[in-house]
C-alpha cells in the first residue's frame, strides 16, 4: 500500500523493516513498532493514513505471534539491546571505513541506517546523551559523505 | 454525514491506540 505523504516522515523506517524482513525480524518489527507510534503521532485522522496504519498494526500483529516465543519481542529489556548492539553495530562499520578513507554507498548507507535505528531505540524510553550524539553524528556524516562524492569531491 | 465521518474516525483511531497498547503490553 502506497505510503501517504503526511507519513513520509517514516518511510525510511519502513524500508529498513522490509530490507531486515528475512536478514533480523526482531529489526523489522521493532522498526515497524517505531513507524506505528511515529506514525500516529503525525497523522492518524486522515482516511488514508488510518488505513494504512490499520494495515501496519495488522502486519506487527502478525509478527508479534510468529515471533512470539523471541525473547528479544517478548521482554523489553532484551529487545532494547539486540536494537542498540545492531545500531552500533552498523556505526561502527562506518565509523571504521570512514577513518581508513573508504567512502561508498555502503559505508553512506550504514551511517543512515544507524542514525534510523537509532530513532528506533525511542520506543523502549529516553535515548541516552551518547546515542543522541551518535545519532546526529551518523546523520550528518552520511549527508556529507553523500554530497561529497555527489559533488566529485573526497570527503575530508 | 460530518459529524458521522467523525465519530468513525475516532472510534477507529481508540481502536489503533488500544491494539498498540495491548501489543506493548505482552512485550
Amino acid at each position: 500500500m502506497a505510503l501517504p505523504a503526511q507519513l513520509r516522515a517514516i518511510q525510511h523506517h519502513l524500508r529498513t523493516a522490509a530490507e531486515h524482513e528475512k536478514r533480523d525480524p526482531v529489526v523489522a518489527y521493532y522498526c515497524r513498532l517505531y513507524a506505528m507510534q511515529a506514525g500516529m503521532k503525525l497523522d492518524s485522522k486522515t482516511p488514508e493514513c488510518r488505513k494504512f496504519l490499520v494495515k501496519l498494526m495488522d502486519q506487527l500483529e502478525t509478527m508479534k505471534k510468529e515471533l512470539g516465543d523471541n525473547d528479544s519481542i517478548g521482554q523489553e529489556v532484551v529487545g532494547n539491546a539486540h536494537i542498540e548492539n545492531y545500531a552500533l553495530k552498523m556505526f561502527l562499520y562506518a565509523d571504521n571505513e570512514d577513518r581508513q578513507g573508504r567512502f561508498h554507498k555502503n559505508m553512506i548507507k550504514s551511517f543512515y541506517s544507524a542514525s534510523l535505528l537509532l530513532d528506533v531505540l525511542s520506543v523502549f524510553g529516553e535515548l541516552s546523551e551518547e546515542n543522541i550524539q551518535h545519532r546526529k553524528y551518523a546523520r550528518w556524516k552520511a549527508t556529507y559523505i553523500h554530497n561529497c562524492l555527489k559533488n566529485g569531491e573526497t570527503p575530508e | 454525514t460530518g459529524s458521522v465521518g467523525t465519530s468513525v474516525a475516532s472510534a477507529e483511531q481508540d481502536e489503533l491506540s488500544q491494539r498498540l497498547a495491548k501489543l506493548r503490553d505482552q512485550m
